[in-house]
């Protein structure tokens, strides 16, 4: 699975995602999709989202949806929502993956409960970050 | 007032642990990161939107054989692809989605289309592909996202067990994300 979470300088969020499930899926399996709240989110109230993992574990948590919710109810930071999702919710159940998000004041996360995700980002300085595995 | 600008990606993530990549291979991923980062990067420097950004990095991403998605994603156990992508506005949570899609060249493309063309949030299956035609899309036949590693993943898992299908396991090479 891959996705792209950003923030523009007029303040507006924005998340995408995109995969093909897992090997030998049968049955029109949907349960790797990025549904809209499970694997992909964007409000300028809260955060942009994109998920990658078991996806299943993902819609039964509503990943996104539940991050932000935490922000927008709750008055937690990006970080704090990530972690008690993909590090409590998620792994709870079993559910192994991560996610990257960014809210509207630039805060960028990228967390996951697994040995790795390729990933990249911007830093606050805008220099370029590309890592694989979890101590890159 | 300006706001800061930010922008993260991700490819698939699960049983990555170093030692299980060559140096070669660990290079090529780095630099389609880069390449993909930095398609929308270059959009929020020049004061672009957020939603322009993110289909951009998402469409260089589909393009990577490496990853789940578009060229390179992984085999139905009958043998095809199926693509699913969805995406989502911020500032007025406009959202699109496809689930189950054949033929389409690019997937994010395809949800953005459905969020911009469309009076739904979520169109699946054969119904994406003839949505995609009434928007002027060519399709593209579902072979083209083959790639030789993802077909060989496919036979040993097809010969190994095929009952293991709808329990993703960690083992290595089972892409899923």
């Amino acid at each position: 699975t891959v996705g792209a979470v950003a923030l523009d300088i007029h303040g507006h969020v924005a998340a995408a995602t995109s995969t093909g499930g897992i090997t030998n899926k049968r049955y029109g399996r949907i349960g790797d999709t990025p549904l809209i709240g499970a694997g992909t989110w964007a409000d300028d109230r809260s955060a942009a989202i994109s998920a990658t993992g078991h996806g299943e574990y993902f819609i039964r948590t509503a990943v996104a949806h539940d991050i932000a919710a935490r922000m927008q109810y709750g008055g937690v930071d990006l970080t704090t929502a990530c972690n008690a999702v993909v590090h409590g919710e998620l792994k709870e159940i079993g559910g192994d993956g991560g996610v990257i998000a960014i809210a509207p004041n630039g805060d960028t996360c990228l967390i996951f409960n697994t040995p790795g995700m390729y990933r990249a980002w911007r830093d606050e300085k805008g220099t370029l970050h590309t890592a694989i595995y979890a101590d890159d | 007032m300006s706001s800061p600008i930010a922008l993260a990606i991700h490819g698939g993530a699960g049983v990555l642990k170093p030692g299980r990549l060559s140096e070669e291979d660990e290079n090529d991923i780095h630099a389609w990161l880069h390449r993909a980062i930095s398609a929308g990067h270059r959009i929020l420097e020049a004061d672009g939107d957020s939603l322009d950004a993110v289909e951009a990095c998402v469409i260089q991403l589909e393009e990577c054989p490496w990853f789940n998605a578009g060229y390179g994603a992984v085999f139905t156990q009958d043998g095809t692809h199926e693509l699913d992508a969805a995406i989502m506005r911020g500032r007025d949570r406009n959202a699109g989605a496809i689930a189950g899609a054949r033929h389409a060249r690019q997937p994010i493309h395809a949800a953005r289309q459905v969020m911009e063309y469309s009076d739904h949030v979520m169109l699946g299956g054969s119904g994406v592909d003839a949505f995609l035609a009434s928007r002027g899309l060519q399709p593209v036949d579902n072979d083209f996202f083959d790639t030789p590693l993802r077909r060989q993943q496919w036979e040993e898992h097809r010969h190994s067990n095929g009952a293991m299908a709808l329990e993703p396991t960690h083992a290595e090479g089972h892409k899923f994300g």
